[in-house]
């Protein structure tokens, strides 16, 4: 789902 | 994970260490702005609540905690260990005129209206301007002590190498985030004067002051 940001990057 | 990813992180964990370690070694928070602080206390916190919902990688939370913890621990140094230092007169920086904008902001322009999403935006947007008191503080006294410059230094590339890691992952990825970009990118031209003066004056062993 593009709508959910990426968490992995700090 | 990039090249430009890791030395980011690294840079921003070199930043973080390296105003802890002033601080902690001179006993003095003496030109730091602890309501900047203050903001990236908040902006960590606001940012890694996915900690509490999700694991993604022992690199992740390991990272993410050093922030938050290094975070605070820096708050609490300039507030309550080393308060005597602290220079409060010159840290006159309004924190209402940046949160609240930015609160609002986050609410109205965001990928998902949901709790953590809109935290994770206004902590992105918050980040963008979180350095204003500090650099508005070094405008005032017009100078810094040259371990401060390191420090502003190593932050802002943080968000340089991060714009170049989005670049690449655009390219080989396909990843494409406007909120991180468009904030990242006015993140690292707040920087952009004081770069100039690193450059020109702390690298050739001058003390960065400001002309009267």
């Amino acid at each position: 789902d593009d709508v959910v940001t990426d968490k992995d990057e700090l | 994970m990039n090249i430009f990813r890791l030395t980011g992180d690294l840079s921003h964990l070199a930043a973080i260490i390296i105003l802890l370690l002033k601080i902690w070694k001179t006993r003095s928070c003496a030109g730091i702005s602890g309501k900047s602080q203050i903001l990236f206390a908040l902006v960590f916190t606001t940012r890694y609540l996915d900690l509490l919902t999700s694991f993604i990688s022992f690199y992740n939370t390991i990272m993410k905690l050093i922030y938050i913890g290094c975070a605070y621990a820096t708050v609490y140094l300039i507030y309550m260990k080393f308060k005597a230092t602290y220079d409060g007169n010159h840290d006159s920086f309004r924190l209402e005129f940046l949160v609240v904008p930015v609160g609002g902001l986050a609410c109205l322009v965001n990928h998902d209206f949901s709790f953590l999403e809109i935290l994770w935006t206004f902590s992105i947007y918050l980040e963008s301007v979180a350095i204003l008191p500090q650099l508005f503080m070094i405008s005032k006294t017009g100078e810094a002590e040259t371990i401060t410059t390191h420090y502003l230094f190593f932050l802002g590339l943080y968000r340089a190498l991060y714009l170049f890691n989005w670049i690449w992952r655009f390219y080989f990825e396909g990843f494409f985030d406007m909120i991180a970009i468009v904030a990242g990118v006015v993140q690292t031209i707040l920087y952009c004067d004081f770069f100039y003066l690193y450059v020109t004056k702390v690298l050739k062993g001058k003390k960065l002051s400001l002309p009267a």
